[in-house]
């Protein structure tokens, strides 16, 4: 499946930030997102799954020169809703594999995540679409991710970095 | 921003996966994409949250036409792993914006959110790209959100649709 995947990206320049407990209710993506578009504060990764008892995390990852201002906002707006706490993270890195190939191709997800379970590096958080799937990983394990994936695809020669990819 | 966003898509002919309280360490994911991949099934909105107590969930979504030997496999490398609980929801529609401008417009995230919120429209799950905010969303509320999402992002006459996007 050389021709599904175009290229591997790291991204180390990024910090993680996690809401964890928001109620599952309408709206409450919109009272964090918001305040940070308002900020001009790009966000990536957006990550959500389903809720337990009522309740879910939302987690994003932004670019390390806007840390403090998106920890400020999401602050602020967690302040109303009660029990919600906000963990910050900055020692992460999104590794991503890109092509057109990805969604016409099952074998590749399983392929990418055993790359890294061969590394044995952990896999922390995983956002995907059809042309992407991206993984976080410990900033420190981010090149040995790349190269695991560019030996594992055939894309040595083909490396794409980003600083925010 | 009417530029940053290209279009809406809907995708209703799915059900979604969820594998709740697996161990957070390296080889998990692979243990459930590898057989996925083996029997061919295409994996989409594949979804990983921080986790909690060393445990998490992994939600993903695949047509409805793969949903009977998907499950089958997804329990099948569940087996071994103990207390880890498979979900089957098959009620679930996939809603996107798509555009190069995402990425690049810090409000776009905040903005789709906030459709959702004001038509009462809950988010079940979120997974983006650079050019691609994906929202899980009741399969009955997705034309619904769809309609919103066009009025507010100005793209009445470019509604794509897709039956697998
Ligand atoms: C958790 C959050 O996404 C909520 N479900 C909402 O719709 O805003
Ligand atoms: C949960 C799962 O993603 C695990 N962390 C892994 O690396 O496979």
């Amino acid at each position: 499946n050389v021709h599904a995947i175009r290229g591997v990206v790291a991204d180390k320049n990024i910090v993680k930030i996690s809401i964890l407990g928001v109620p599952d209710k309408p709206g409450v993506a919109a009272n964090f997102f918001v305040p940070l578009g308002k900020a001009r504060i790009k966000t990536d990764m957006i990550v959500q799954n389903i809720s337990h008892e009522g309740r879910s995390d939302i987690s994003f990852v932004v670019a390390q020169s806007d840390a403090r201002e998106a920890l400020r906002a999401v602050q602020q707006a967690a302040a109303p809703l009660g029990s919600v706490e906000i963990q910050f993270d900055p020692e992460i890195a999104k590794v991503s594999i890109v092509g057109g190939g990805i969604a016409s191709h099952a074998e590749v997800a399983g392929e990418m995540f055993e790359c890294f379970s061969k590394e044995k590096i952990n896999i922390e958080m995983i956002s995907t679409s059809e042309i992407k799937i991206s993984c976080a990983v410990r900033k420190q394990q981010a090149d040995q991710a790349v190269r695991a994936l560019h030996n594992h695809f055939g894309l040595q020669n083909q490396k794409l970095e980003a600083s925010r990819a």
